[in-house]
């Protein structure tokens, strides 16, 4: 790995989901509590530097 | 690196390795529990610069996919896994797709694109603006860089990266845009990507990636742009980068489960 501990070039994964409409409604994924995507993110070996959300999805800015 | 989450998708981006591949388990099971089934699975990277800093157990493509397909439920039956290579052996496009049978299909919607760029070789003197001062925040370099004006529309929430290095995600109604920036000599790299419309302006790709171009100034770049619809969005990148000093040396087009076409081009600046 370089000396700065990147490794340039990503790796890029998107999933796709479905569902009732009710729940889909409500704000499907966005309703996964911060908590839980933390532990996610904890498994990739990254934590949140940066959030931000509009009315239509969440964004987060991860270290690494 | 970045997460976007919506309400029926979820997009991870990472530098480094390939851990983000153990998100794939927990996103599904948090997915299970609010009543979300995964309907999709895209993946996508290009080379590795250090190859034998991957960890196991993917350390290479075909481990990655061996581990993805563990990963994913047997409703994802549709797969598919492919190399698309370039000219140059340091830009080749890996992508793997898998997608549901009939049972779990929902309708797509086709007239959306992504973008995704890899640039190398970075301007010396542009890249050291993303070498951090001791009081210099995001918000500054994404200003000084022009970034900023790649999409004046955009919110951007910003990082800089100590002692360089950057990146942001923009915001700009229900479409994200995303930069990556490593800046050392010998090893610089940038990534930008983003979504668009078919229906969009003809020429508002042609102005972002404009845009992008002359905020790195690369010696290599590669481009590639997913679409479910049939489409000359792949025609327009080259229009739009090859007046700026960029010649196009290869594409490759193939078709993958769900995500439809991949076009995928490199370039070479002609400075050199």
């Amino acid at each position: 790995m370089a000396a700065s501990g990147f490794e340039g070039f990503e790796k890029r994964l998107e999933l796709h989901f479905s569902g009732d409409d009710p729940v889909i409604g409500m704000g499907g994924l966005r309703q996964v509590d911060f908590d839980s995507i933390e532990e996610v993110l904890h498994a990739v070996q990254c934590t949140v530097v940066s959030a931000a959300g509009n009315q239509y999805f969440d964004s987060y800015v991860l270290s690494e | 690196s970045s997460l976007f989450v919506y309400p029926t998708k979820i997009i991870i981006k990472t530098c480094g390795t390939t851990q983000l591949l153990k998100s794939i388990r927990p996103f599904i099971h948090y997915a299970c529990e609010i009543g979300l089934i995964i309907t999709e699975c895209r993946y996508t990277r290009g080379n590795y610069i250090f190859p034998k800093a991957q960890p196991y157990p993917h350390t290479n493509f075909k481990e990655e996919i061996i581990y993805l397909q563990d990963q994913l439920p047997n409703h994802l039956c549709y797969r598919k896994a492919s190399v698309m290579p370039s000219k140059f052996t340091s830009h080749s496009w890996h992508v793997f797709s898998a997608s549901c049978d009939k049972f779990y299909s929902v309708p797509i919607s086709n007239d959306l694109y992504t973008v995704e760029i890899c640039m190398t070789d970075l301007d010396r003197v542009l890249a050291r603006k993303f070498f951090k001062h001791p009081d210099t925040t995001g918000k500054q370099m994404t200003e000084i860089t022009g970034i900023g004006d790649i999409n004046s529309n955009a919110l951007i929430c910003d990082f800089a990266f100590d002692p360089c290095g950057y990146s942001m995600n923009g915001i700009d109604g229900d479409r994200y845009s995303t930069i990556h920036v490593t800046p050392e000599d010998g090893f610089s790299y940038a990534s930008f990507e983003c979504v668009g419309s078919i229906y969009d302006d003809r020429d508002d790709i042609v102005k972002v990636l404009k845009k992008v171009v002359q905020v790195f100034r690369p010696g290599t770049m590669s481009v590639s742009i997913t679409c479910t619809s049939s489409s000359e969005i792949w025609s327009r990148i080259v229009k739009a980068v090859e007046p700026l000093g960029m010649k196009r040396r290869s594409c490759t087009v193939d078709e993958f489960p769900a995500a439809g076409t991949v076009v995928f081009q490199s370039f070479t600046s002609t400075r050199k």
